[in-house]
C-alpha cells in the first residue's frame, strides 16, 4: 500500500 | 483602482474550468505585476499557482496591492454568462468588498455587468523552492489527458517512469495493467504534437489519479504540457495560459506505507 503524503511536508509557510 | 480587461476573455473562463473543481475559495491577488493565486485543494495534497502577467492583458491597472477572496463557484457561475469571444474586464475600488465583471461582445453591441461579493480568506502561501528537476517531459496536453483518463480505469494511481528512452506511464489493479509508453518524437510538423524529454537522471513516481485527472481540466488552454519530476519532491503539472501567463500545479508523489 502507498499513502499520501500533505503538499505541506514539501513546501514551508512564506 | 483595479482593471484589467482581456479581449481574449475565453482565457479566463478556461483558467476558472482548470481550478473550479480542485478548489472551492482562493484568493487572488492583484499587484502591479500581474494577477497570481495560490492555493490547496481542500485536503492539501496539491497545490495550484496561476500566474496572469499584467502585459498580457489589453488594459491594465492596479494602483495599490489587493487581495481579492472570492467563492470560485459563484465566480464561476458569472463567468458562465460571458460568452466565448467577449472582452472580459475586472474591476475594484480599493478596499471595496465587492468585484464587478463586465462582459463586452466584440461588437459591442451587448454589455453585462456583474458584481460579487468578494471573502476574507485567511490562506496559508507556501514557498515554492526554485528546483532543478532531473525530467521534463514536454507532450501534447491532450495526450496526457487521454493517458490519465485511459489508466484511472486499472487503478488510483499513475507510476511515471522517465528515462532516456521515454516515458512510460503505468497502473495496475483489480482488472489487471496498462502501460503506455511515449518516446521522444523525432520529428514532427507542428510544435504542440511533439514528445520532448530532457533528462538528467532517470526517475519513477507514483501519483493519485484523481489529481492528475483534476489537473487535466487544464487541457483547453494550452496544446501542451509539461511534466517536472526530481526523485521524492512533488510532481509540477504546467499549462501556459496563452500568452499571458500559466497555471502549475503541484502534486506530492505517493509514498510506500
Amino acid at each position: 500500500m502507498s499513502k499520501q503524503p500533505s503538499i505541506f511536508k514539501f513546501f514551508s509557510k512564506s | 483602482m483595479f482593471e484589467a480587461r482581456l479581449v481574449q476573455g475565453s482565457l479566463l473562463k478556461k483558467v476558472l474550468d482548470a481550478i473550479k473543481e480542485l478548489l472551492n475559495e482562493a484568493s487572488w491577488d492583484c499587484a502591479d505585476s500581474g494577477i497570481q493565486l495560490q492555493a490547496m485543494d481542500n485536503s492539501h495534497v496539491s497545490l495550484v499557482s496561476v500566474n496572469l502577467r499584467a502585459e498580457g492583458f489589453d488594459k491594465y491597472r492596479c494602483d495599490r496591492n489587493l487581495i481579492m477572496g472570492m467563492d470560485l463557484t459563484s465566480m464561476s457561475k458569472i463567468l458562465k454568462c460571458a460568452a466565448n469571444d467577449d472582452i472580459i474586464t475586472m474591476k475594484a475600488q480599493d478596499n471595496a468588498d465587492t468585484v464587478t465583471f463586465i462582459f463586452e461582445s466584440p461588437s459591442q453591441e451587448k454589455v453585462s455587468d456583474y458584481e460579487m461579493k468578494l471573502m476574507n480568506l485567511d490562506q496559508d502561501h507556501l514557498g515554492i523552492p526554485e528546483t532543478d528537476y532531473a525530467c521534463v517531459i514536454k507532450l501534447p496536453s491532450g495526450e496526457f489527458a487521454r493517458i490519465c483518463r485511459d489508466l484511472s480505469n486499472f487503478g488510483e494511481s499513475i507510476v511515471i517512469a522517465c528515462s532516456k528512452e521515454g516515458v512510460k506511464f503505468s497502473a495496475a489493479g483489480d482488472i489487471g495493467t496498462g502501460n503506455i509508453k511515449l518516446a521522444q518524437t523525432s520529428s514532427v510538423d507542428k510544435e504542440e504534437e511533439a514528445v520532448i524529454i530532457e533528462m538528467q537522471e532517470p526517475v519513477t513516481l507514483t501519483f493519485a489519479c484523481r489529481y492528475l485527472n483534476m489537473f487535466t481540466k487544464a487541457t483547453p488552454l494550452s496544446p501542451q504540457v509539461s511534466l517536472s519530476m526530481s526523485p521524492d519532491v512533488p510532481l509540477v503539472v504546467e499549462y501556459s495560459i496563452g500568452d499571458i501567463g500559466q497555471i502549475q500545479y503541484f502534486l506530492a508523489p505517493k509514498i510506500d506505507d
